[in-house]
């Protein structure tokens, strides 16, 4: 699974996700990626999320949805709502993955319960890339 | 220079003892090429879908990453793939599900979105929108990689002798 999440110049918020899903995954079987509120979400207001994992269990805790819904109703930073519904909601529902995403000041983080996420940011020019935790 | 732009490549049980210092570096220059893209968009004052769309795309055309070329096999031996994309503006989102012939189909989720009244199309319903609206469509064949069926050999072998459990461990957790 790949994804991308943006604030413009504009203050506009975008997420993207596309993915091939799970290897071996019975005939017709859909994860997360393409269910909005799930594995993709963004609202201005708020936030924009791209998740990555098994999508089961990210579209059972409506994770990239949640994470907005942090902000929205606790006014939660991005970096505690992320990481609440990735190692509270999510882990004690025993899924696994991890997410990207970005508030609409244009801060972002990464918060995943999997030894490793292949990501990276760019914020005004200046870049980061990981991939272990 | 007053924007952001974040992307992952996939989480999972990436571990450093299976990881090569080429291939992490492969995967490395893949990320940065993409944030590269993104930020130089970004730069020039395109929007942030755009800007999310064509990283997207970057990742989907690169092979090592699990979405368009390199996708993970089903258990039939076929990449079924999935995407999505949203617009914080107006929280319009437009997304496919289960397509096998869209060689981008964070490109087909867009045009769901702009040029349609639904969110999402799934299977033949999404492959037929796509030909309608002129997205590019490519033989499945496109998806392969050995790597990738390789490993779906493996999963389903190892399925045959145990229940199937899709909490399996190792990358093909997530392809």
């Amino acid at each position: 699974t790949v994804g991308a999440v943006a604030k413009d110049g504009c203050g506009n918020l975008a997420a993207a996700t596309s993915t091939g899903g799970l290897t071996g995954k019975e005939f017709g079987r859909v994860g997360d990626t393409p269910i909005i509120g799930a594995g993709t979400y963004a609202d201005n207001r708020y936030c924009a999320v791209s998740a990555t994992g098994t999508g089961e269990f990210f579209i059972r805790a409506g994770v990239a949805r949640d994470i907005c819904s942090r902000r929205e109703y606790l006014g939660e930073s991005i970096a505690q709502s992320s990481n609440h519904v990735i190692h509270k909601t999510l882990t004690d529902m025993k899924g696994d993955g991890g997410v990207v995403a970005i508030d609409e000041q244009g801060n972002y983080s990464f918060a995943f319960n999997t030894p490793g996420m292949y990501r990276g940011a760019n914020k005004g020019g200046k870049t980061l890339i990981e991939i272990f935790d | 220079k007053d924007y952001t732009l974040a992307i992952h490549g996939g989480a999972g049980v990436i571990l450093k003892e299976n990881m090569t210092d080429k291939r992490e570096s492969a995967y490395r220059k893949s990320l940065s090429k993409s944030l590269g893209l993104g930020g130089q968009m970004l730069e020039e004052g395109y929007s942030a879908l755009d800007a999310v769309q064509f990283v997207v795309m970057a990742l989907e055309n690169d092979p090592k990453f699990n979405a368009g070329k390199g996708a993970v096999f089903s258990a039939a031996g076929k990449n079924e793939l999935d995407a999505a994309i949203m617009d914080g503006r107006d929280r319009n989102a437009g997304a496919v599900s289960s397509v096998t012939t869209i060689k981008n189909p964070i490109v087909l989720a867009r045009a769901v979105m702009e040029n349609s009244r639904h969110v999402m199309f799934q299977g033949q319903g999404a492959e037929d929108f796509a030909k309608e609206h002129g997205i590019e469509q490519v033989d499945p064949k496109y998806f392969y990689t050995k790597r990738r069926y390789d490993q779906m050999k493996r999963k389903v072998k190892a399925n045959k002798v145990k229940k199937h459990s899709f909490l399996d461990t190792a990358e093909t957790k997530y392809g």
